[in-house]
């Protein structure tokens, strides 16, 4: 087992206050590097907590990883756990990170939807959506993944309540949605927005709500392509790489169309693991080498925004 | 709690544009309470269903009336689901 210094397991799943109790600690240990921010409260009023990785600087270019939205994926959040301690390990002794984080900040958001992710752990192993309430229904809850402002209720969403790709009353109707929104538009300087989902192995990029092409397609696309390049260097994972519209379907008020028509250019969303017949039930065994192959991606993506400012 | 006890994961690789029509039919069908874990896309992604135990025949019966193939990925969630709790518990001791 892989233990931080609080005696942390990363190859284990986690409930909420174990995750926010550990997020102190990683803190604690790297007061020059690592702050906590609240950037707002769910729902039913929990926080939801940033982790900020500077070293300095004042709104500096900044990168945006956010797991969990979707409360059921959990391989998601916990690669989140690992891939923040990855990130406070490594800095001062990975040379590519370092320079990084002299010129730029990590912003993550591990539990993007923590009224979600208590209630996968309490009450629906299944839950994927926001916990609001839906006036006129006896439904709750909205796919936070389709109340962004980008093609907001177009096709790939449902107006239904009880559906879960229910896209809620209005843009941004979920505050858990609103908070992230705001962070972001009040920073103003955020280079590149990633979304880390679960599963099916796709690394994709915009657009979800239509099939055209983005401006940037050719250049999302390589980028992309020599991510999963070493993403499968390690256990041989096998990832699709594509626009969302083109590769899975179209889905409308996703969180990396609205990031990308913000100017966000390097907006991409991950699909994890399973590679095998488990599907959101991912053993704990396989969260580390899901972590670690997802790294290789993820850090492939940030050298690449580091060395290609704009 | 939420429990599933005997609701099965099912697993089709789907060969053809008319299964997909045909699967997301199926994905219209509200009676069933179908969960689609992976959606009927394309041919190149396989589609997963969670099926609850009451509507497992005639989920099977709507798929071998199309010949469409599928096999069980997950027999019975609820064991899958009280592994995976039982090892978070112990962890957190």
């Amino acid at each position: 087992r892989e233990r931080g210094t609080g005696g942390f397991n990363f190859g284990a799943y986690h409930p909420l206050e174990t995750i926010y109790s550990w997020m102190d600690t990683l803190v604690a240990e790297h007061p020059n590097l690592i702050t906590k921010v609240e950037i707002g409260r769910s729902y039913e009023n929990r926080p939801m907590f940033v982790l900020k990785f500077s070293t300095g600087g004042n709104k500096r270019p900044a990168i945006w990883i956010d797991t969990g939205i979707h409360s059921r994926e959990w391989v998601s959040q916990a690669t989140g756990v690992w891939t923040a301690n990855k990130i406070a390990a490594d800095y001062g002794t990975d040379a590519s990170l370092t320079s990084l984080l002299k010129t730029m900040d990590i912003y993550m958001l591990i539990l993007a939807n923590p009224d979600g992710y208590v209630y996968t752990h309490t009450s629906d192993r299944m839950w994927r959506k926001t916990r609001s309430r839906n006036p006129g229904s006896m439904c709750r809850g909205v796919d936070p993944n389709r109340n962004w402002d980008a093609g907001f209720s177009g096709p790939g969403a449902s107006n239904k309540p009880c559906s879960d790709s229910y896209h809620g009353p209005s843009a941004h109707s979920e505050v858990e949605v609103k908070n992230v929104v705001n962070l972001i538009k009040s920073h103003g300087n955020f280079k590149s927005f990633i979304s880390v989902h679960a599963y099916s192995q796709l690394l994709m990029y915009p657009y979800g709500y239509n099939c055209r092409d983005v401006s940037h397609q050719r250049e999302l696309d390589s980028i992309g392509r020599a991510a999963v390049q070493k993403l499968t260097s390690l256990y041989g994972t096998r990832y699709k790489v594509g626009s969302i519209c083109k590769i899975i379907y179209q889905a409308s008020g996703g969180s990396i169309d609205w990031s990308y028509n913000l100017g966000i250019k390097y907006s991409f969303a991950f699909e994890l693991r399973d590679t095998g017949r488990y599907g959101f039930i991912l053993p704990a065994n396989q969260i580390i080498p899901t972590a670690s192959e997802t790294w290789l991606a993820l850090k492939h993506i940030m050298e690449y925004v580091r060395d290609h400012p704009y | 709690e939420k429990v599933f006890i005997g609701d099965q994961v099912i697993r089709i690789n789907v060969e053809s544009e008319e299964q997909i029509q045909l699967l997301q039919a199926l994905e219209r069908e509200q009676d069933w309470e179908l969960d689609f874990w992976l959606h009927p896309v394309s041919t190149e992604l396989p589609v997963d269903i969670r099926v609850p135990y009451s509507s497992l025949s005639a989920v099977k019966d709507y798929l071998s009336a199309h010949n469409i193939p599928f096999s069980v990925m997950i027999n019975n969630l609820q064991e899958l689901l009280d592994e995976e709790k039982s090892e978070m518990e112990e962890n957190q001791m």
